[in-house]
C-alpha cells in the first residue's frame, strides 16, 4: 500500500479536493483506495455526508488505544473502491492532550501498517495547521503533496513551511519527497503566471508539470457528495488531475 | 478601545483579507487601528513584509511572560494610523507546550488591556484551527466577524464550528455578539445564490447585509502589501467592505 500524504498550513488552497480528486481517480481505474482525514473540521467527512460531530470514533480514536487500529472505523462511500476514515471534533484537542506524549507522532502510521494488504492507496487529508495530526500524516506517508494557490502571499509561507516540515521529520526519516501542485490557476490574470514562474524558479523539478485550473465544477460536485471523476469526467478540472496522477504515478527521481 | 476578532476553522476564507481591508479602512478614516497576527502561518505579518521565522518576540511571547505586555512588539505599518503585532512560527507550539495550564486562554486579553488608551480599534487575525491561539482571541474581543465563502461545503461546518466557539466561551462570558460574512461571492454561479439563500435562512439577523464580491483586486494588494483602501479604494472589493464597516459600526441589536 502506498501512501500520500496532502498538506499545507495555508488554509483553501485545495488539500480537500486534491485528496478527494486524486482518490475518485485511483478508485475508478481499479484501485482500493483508502482516505483518512486528519482535518477536526471534518471537510472530506462532510464531503461524503457524514458529520464530524456525530462521529464517535474516528481518526481521533488511534490516538486513544494502546496499539491503534482502523478496524471497525473504515466508511464505505457510494463510490466502488473508495473508502475513508472520518474526523470527528476531538481531533482539535490532540495536541493539548497528548501533544508532549513520547510516540504520538507514529499513531497513524501504525494503525495503516495493520491494513496494508486491504488498500493499494491510502490518501491523507491534513488540517492547516502544523500539529499533531499534520506530523502523523508526514511521518506515516511515502510522499508529500502540497497544492499551492498561484499567488505571491501564499509563496510567502511556502518556503519556510517546507524547512520546518522537514525539521520535523528530520528525526524520523532522511527525506521525505515532496512534489507541489499549483491548484487554482486562473488564466485570466498576469499575477498567476508570475506566481507561477516564481515557483518553477524556486522548486524546479519539486514542481509538478501540471496546473490545476480554476473550476466551478469542483464545488458542483461537493455539493453532490461525489469525487469529481464519478460527477463530471470530461470537466477541465478533472482533465488536469488525471494528467497530475499520471505523473505521480511515473515520478522523475526529485518528487 | 473595542477589539474585533475574525475566525473561521475553515481555512482560506477570506479571514487574513477582512481584517486587513477593514483595518485599513479605519486607520484611513482616523482611528488608530492595531491588528494583531495569531496565526503561527503568519499571512498577516508577510503581508506587511515581515518574515514569521524572523521574528523573536510577537504574539507568541506574551504567553511567555508572568504579566503578559504589548510593550514592544507593535510594528508600524506604512499606512498612518495602522500597525500590527506579528506572528512567530513558535505559536504552532502553544497547545502542545502550554495549552493545559490555567489561563492560557486570558493572555491575549491582558495583554490588550494594557494598551487600550493608544488605539480606537484592534483587529485579530486567527488561525484556521480551534486552539489556544484561536481561544485567546475570542475571549478578549467584543465581537467575532465570521468570513464565511458562498458554497455548500463551507455552510456544513458552520454551525458545528459557532456552537463549539460558543461551548469555549461559556466558561467565560454570557454569549458573544457575532456577524457572519458571506465572502468571495460569484454572482456568476447559481450554486453562490443557493448558499446565500441558506445562509440567511438559517441564521438571519447575525448575516450581514453586505455580500463581498469575488475581486482580483485582494490580491494585487497584497502583492504591494498595502491595505486596499490605499492600494484600490474604488474598487467594488473596497466598496463592500467600507458598506460592511457602516453596518458593523452601527450594527442591529442581535449583531
Ligand atoms: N481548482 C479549483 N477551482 C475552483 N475551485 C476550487 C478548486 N480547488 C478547490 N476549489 C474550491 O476552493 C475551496 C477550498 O478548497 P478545499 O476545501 O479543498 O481547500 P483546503 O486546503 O482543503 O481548505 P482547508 O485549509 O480548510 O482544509 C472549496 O470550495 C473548493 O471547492
Ligand atoms: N473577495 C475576494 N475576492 C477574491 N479573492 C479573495 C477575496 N478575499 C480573499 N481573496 C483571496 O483568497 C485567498 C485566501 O484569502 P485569505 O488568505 O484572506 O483567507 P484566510 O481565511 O485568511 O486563510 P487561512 O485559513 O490560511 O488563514 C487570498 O489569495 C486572497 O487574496
Ligand atoms: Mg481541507
Ligand atoms: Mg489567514
Amino acid at each position: 500500500m502506498k501512501v500520500w500524504a496532502i498538506a499545507n498550513q495555508k488554509g483553501g488552497v485545495g488539500k480537500t479536493t486534491t485528496t478527494v480528486t486524486l482518490a475518485g481517480e485511483l478508485a475508478a481505474r481499479g484501485y482500493r483506495t483508502l482516505m483518512v482525514d486528519m482535518d477536526p473540521h471534518g471537510s472530506l467527512t462532510g464531503y461524503f455526508g457524514v458529520e464530524a460531530d456525530k462521529v464517535s470514533g474516528g481518526v481521533f480514536s488511534l490516538f486513544q488505544q494502546e496499539s491503534p487500529t482502523l478496524r471497525g472505523q473504515v466508511i464505505a462511500t457510494c463510490v466502488e473502491n473508495l473508502s475513508f476514515v472520518p474526523a470527528s471534533l476531538a481531533l482539535a484537542t490532540v495536541d493539548r492532550q497528548l501533544g508532549a506524549r513520547e510516540g504520538m507522532g507514529l499513531v497513524l502510521a501504525r494503525a495503516l501498517a495493520d491494513v496494508r494488504d486491504q488498500f493499494d492507496f491510502a490518501l491523507v487529508d491534513c488540517p492547516p495547521m502544523l500539529g499533531v495530526p499534520m506530523v502523523n500524516a508526514l511521518a506515516a506517508c511515502h510522499r508529500l503533496i502540497v497544492p499551492v494557490q498561484t499567488e505571491h502571499l501564499a509563496l510567502q509561507g511556502l518556503d519556510r513551511m517546507l524547512r520546518t516540515m522537514s525539521m520535523i521529520l528530520k528525526a524520523g526519516k532522511p527525506t521525505l519527497p515532496y512534489v507541489i501542485v499549483a491548484t487554482m490557476f486562473d488564466k485570466r490574470t498576469k499575477a498567476a503566471y508570475q506566481a507561477l514562474a516564481a515557483l518553477h524558479e524556486q522548486y524546479g523539478d519539486h514542481l509538478a508539470n501540471v496546473v490545476i485550473p480554476v473550476d466551478t465544477q469542483f464545488r458542483e460536485a461537493s455539493r453532490a457528495g461525489l469525487p469529481l471523476s464519478a460527477h463530471a469526467p470530461r470537466t477541465r478540472g478533472m482533465l488536469a488531475y488525471r494528467d497530475l496522477l499520471e505523473e505521480l504515478l511515473n515520478p522523475t527521481p526529485v518528487q
